[in-house]
């Protein structure tokens, strides 16, 4: 199909500062209704990914700072990249989410497997 | 298209008992790597659901029993149910996961929004 990451991603992403709290992330996902959070560096860039599943496993296994959990070696996609490819990495990779980046390492979007599962409510 | 539920659900399905608590669902979701558990009454009834979101929504209301967070009223798919209808389902309740269940209440499968999302890598 000729749909792009960029039509179906998540303009306004909710994001989280490096060196923040596991409490902090938690508070943020429960106040926004969001699952994935990436973490930003202080210039602005993508430095990690931390979702609820981390804070879960910060629970079981007592951590407390973000540090801890998030992954550092984040999947990213392209904004004009066909959304068969951002299924097919998440698929692969067994994960829900991935940043759009732009050529800064800046995150521009997000798309979801949510948000892939939504069109085939519609398009079928 | 003619994919059922059936077709695509997972089977063997992670659930946790009724009565247990946050750091227990926590610790289950880290070994099995899910974010989503069936709470199972003693009946072996489907009695609510808990995701990592409402793990991550435990920590920061300092929470510690499942009762606290779980969601007792369900969204749940049927076997023969298509495809589309669960997408459809799992989008307008803005949720990522539908217990499958027989006529018993007894949960026999799960289908997810990274399970749809895998039809688009592969079908489109
Ligand atoms: C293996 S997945 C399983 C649970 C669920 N599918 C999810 O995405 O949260 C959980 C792990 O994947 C990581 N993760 C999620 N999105 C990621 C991404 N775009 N790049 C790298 N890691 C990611 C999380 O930090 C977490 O440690
Ligand atoms: C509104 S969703 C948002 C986060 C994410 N999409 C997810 O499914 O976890 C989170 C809430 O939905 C609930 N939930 C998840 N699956 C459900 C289902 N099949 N039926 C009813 N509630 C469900 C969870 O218990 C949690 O309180």
């Amino acid at each position: 199909s000729r749909t792009s990451v960029g039509d179906v991603m998540i303009r306004d992403v909710v994001t989280i500062r490096h060196g923040s709290s596991v409490e902090e992330a938690a508070r943020i996902m429960m106040t926004e209704g969001v699952t994935h959070l990436p973490v930003i560096s202080e210039e602005g860039r993508l430095a990690g990914i931390v979702t609820a599943w981390d804070v879960s496993k910060a629970v079981a296994l007592k951590y407390s700072q973000l540090e801890e959990i998030m992954t550092r070696d984040v999947v990213t996609i392209g904004l004009g990249d066909p959304i068969e490819r951002a299924a097919k990495k998440m698929n692969e990779n067994n994960i829900s989410a991935l940043p759009v980046i732009d050529g800064e390492q800046k995150v521009i979007g997000m798309i979801t497997s949510d948000g892939v599962s939504r069109l085939v409510s519609v398009c079928r």
